[in-house]
Protein backbone atom coordinates (compact mmCIF):
# COMPACT_ATOMS: atom_id res chain seq x y z
CA UNK A 1 0.00 0.00 0.00
CA UNK A 2 1.34 3.19 -1.05
CA UNK A 3 2.07 5.93 1.81
CA UNK A 4 2.20 9.53 0.79
CA UNK A 5 3.95 12.49 2.42
CA UNK A 6 0.80 15.16 3.94
CA UNK A 7 3.02 17.68 2.06
CA UNK A 8 1.85 15.91 -0.98
CA UNK A 9 -1.50 17.20 -0.69
CA UNK A 10 -1.11 21.00 0.18
CA UNK A 11 -0.01 23.02 -2.65
CA UNK A 12 3.59 25.36 -2.03
CA UNK A 13 2.64 28.36 -2.90
CA UNK A 14 6.22 30.79 -2.23
CA UNK A 15 5.30 34.44 -2.35
CA UNK A 16 6.78 36.16 -5.27
CA UNK A 17 9.07 38.47 -3.73
CA UNK A 18 10.50 40.94 -6.11
CA UNK A 19 13.37 42.19 -4.04
CA UNK B 1 -9.45 13.62 -20.47
CA UNK B 2 -7.41 13.32 -16.93
CA UNK B 3 -4.38 10.77 -17.38
CA UNK B 4 -2.63 11.43 -14.25
CA UNK B 5 -4.60 12.19 -11.55
CA UNK B 6 -2.71 11.65 -8.61
CA UNK B 7 -3.66 9.26 -6.36
CA UNK B 8 -2.87 10.81 -3.33
CA UNK B 9 -6.50 12.42 -3.29
CA UNK B 10 -8.10 8.81 -3.96
CA UNK B 11 -10.44 8.23 -0.87
CA UNK B 12 -8.55 5.89 1.51
CA UNK B 13 -5.15 6.73 0.73
CA UNK B 14 -2.66 6.52 3.22
CA UNK B 15 -0.78 9.91 4.28
CA UNK B 16 1.77 10.08 6.65
CA UNK B 17 1.97 13.17 8.69
CA UNK B 18 5.44 14.54 9.99
CA UNK B 19 4.45 13.15 13.29
CA UNK B 20 5.15 9.36 11.72
CA UNK B 21 1.20 9.44 12.28
CA UNK B 22 -0.81 7.78 9.18
CA UNK B 23 -4.57 8.68 8.61
CA UNK B 24 -6.79 8.07 5.44
CA UNK B 25 -6.65 10.88 3.17
CA UNK B 26 -10.54 11.73 3.81
CA UNK B 27 -9.85 11.81 7.50
CA UNK B 28 -7.74 14.79 7.88
CA UNK B 29 -8.20 17.54 9.49
CA UNK B 30 -6.63 20.93 10.28
CA UNK B 31 -4.87 20.60 12.92
CA UNK B 32 -2.86 17.79 11.02
CA UNK B 33 -1.48 20.55 8.66
CA UNK B 34 -1.11 22.41 11.76
CA UNK B 35 0.84 20.61 13.15
CA UNK B 36 2.81 18.42 10.40
CA UNK B 37 4.46 21.93 9.49
CA UNK B 38 5.16 22.47 13.19
CA UNK B 39 7.31 19.36 13.81
CA UNK B 40 8.84 19.06 10.07
CA UNK B 41 11.06 21.90 10.04
CA UNK B 42 11.65 23.89 6.84
CA UNK B 43 8.18 24.00 6.20
CA UNK B 44 5.55 26.71 7.60
CA UNK B 45 2.14 26.66 6.85
CA UNK B 46 0.57 29.85 4.84
CA UNK B 47 -3.32 30.80 5.18
CA UNK B 48 -4.02 31.49 0.94
CA UNK B 49 -6.95 33.09 0.58
CA UNK B 50 -9.04 32.40 -2.26
CA UNK B 51 -9.80 35.64 -4.25
CA UNK B 52 -10.67 34.74 -7.49
CA UNK B 53 -11.95 32.11 -9.60
CA UNK B 54 -11.97 31.97 -13.11
CA UNK B 55 -11.50 29.60 -16.69
CA UNK B 56 -8.06 29.52 -17.23
CA UNK B 57 -6.93 31.88 -20.28
CA UNK B 58 -4.06 29.53 -21.45
CA UNK B 59 -5.14 26.21 -20.65
CA UNK B 60 -9.15 25.34 -21.63
CA UNK B 61 -10.15 22.80 -19.27
CA UNK B 62 -8.41 24.47 -16.43
CA UNK B 63 -9.41 26.58 -13.26
CA UNK B 64 -6.97 29.73 -12.50
CA UNK B 65 -7.31 30.31 -8.91
CA UNK B 66 -6.09 33.42 -7.70
CA UNK B 67 -4.87 33.38 -3.73
CA UNK B 68 -3.54 36.27 -1.60
CA UNK B 69 -0.62 33.99 0.57
CA UNK B 70 0.53 34.32 4.17
CA UNK B 71 0.69 37.57 6.16
CA UNK B 72 2.86 39.49 3.35
CA UNK B 73 -0.81 39.19 1.31
CA UNK B 74 0.93 38.07 -1.94
CA UNK B 75 -0.48 37.89 -4.84
CA UNK B 76 -0.66 33.90 -6.25
CA UNK B 77 -2.03 32.15 -9.06
CA UNK B 78 -2.51 28.41 -9.89
CA UNK B 79 -4.01 26.59 -13.03
CA UNK B 80 -5.66 23.29 -11.54
CA UNK B 81 -7.93 21.15 -12.83
CA UNK B 82 -11.20 22.13 -11.23
CA UNK B 83 -11.49 18.27 -9.23
CA UNK B 84 -8.20 19.52 -7.64
CA UNK B 85 -9.07 19.79 -4.30
CA UNK B 86 -7.23 21.99 -1.69
CA UNK B 87 -8.19 22.26 1.79
CA UNK B 88 -10.22 24.84 3.66
CA UNK B 89 -9.12 25.80 7.40
CA UNK B 90 -11.51 24.73 9.67
CA UNK B 91 -13.76 22.99 6.78
CA UNK B 92 -11.93 20.43 5.12
CA UNK B 93 -11.62 19.01 1.32
CA UNK B 94 -12.88 21.65 -1.19
CA UNK B 95 -12.79 21.97 -4.88
CA UNK B 96 -14.18 23.81 -7.57
CA UNK B 97 -16.15 20.61 -8.80
CA UNK B 98 -17.50 18.74 -5.87
CA UNK B 99 -19.12 16.51 -8.28
CA UNK B 100 -16.09 15.77 -10.87
CA UNK B 101 -13.59 15.14 -7.48
CA UNK B 102 -16.39 12.51 -6.24
CA UNK B 103 -16.50 11.31 -9.57
CA UNK B 104 -12.72 10.60 -10.01
CA UNK B 105 -11.58 10.09 -6.34
CA UNK B 106 -14.13 9.20 -4.76
CA UNK B 107 -13.29 12.08 -1.86
CA UNK B 108 -16.55 13.90 -0.77
CA UNK B 109 -15.58 18.07 -0.85
CA UNK B 110 -17.08 21.24 -0.24
CA UNK B 111 -17.77 23.56 -3.28
CA UNK B 112 -14.40 25.98 -3.14
CA UNK B 113 -15.39 29.36 -3.03
CA UNK B 114 -14.00 33.49 -3.33
CA UNK B 115 -13.42 34.10 0.55
CA UNK B 116 -11.88 30.67 1.28
CA UNK B 117 -9.19 30.10 3.19
CA UNK B 118 -6.74 26.96 2.00
CA UNK B 119 -3.80 25.07 3.68
CA UNK B 120 -0.47 26.01 1.88
CA UNK B 121 3.15 24.96 2.47
CA UNK B 122 6.00 27.53 1.81
CA UNK B 123 9.56 27.43 2.83
CA UNK B 124 10.10 28.65 6.73
CA UNK B 125 12.32 32.06 6.68
CA UNK B 126 14.43 33.09 8.96
CA UNK B 127 13.40 36.56 8.84
CA UNK B 128 10.97 36.75 11.22
CA UNK B 129 11.87 34.72 14.60
CA UNK B 130 8.52 35.60 16.14
CA UNK B 131 6.81 32.32 14.50
CA UNK B 132 9.05 29.92 16.23
CA UNK B 133 7.97 27.72 19.57
CA UNK B 134 10.23 26.12 21.62
CA UNK B 135 8.72 23.26 23.78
Amino acid sequence: VPVFPWHSLVPFLAPTQSD
Amino acid sequence: PAPSNPSHFMKGAIIQLATGELKRVEDLQTQDFVRSAEVSGGLKIDSSMVVDIRASQQRPGLVSLHFTVGEQQSKVTIDVPPEHPFFVFGQGWSSCSPERTAQLYGLACHHLQVGDVCVSITLQQQMQPQQHKQP
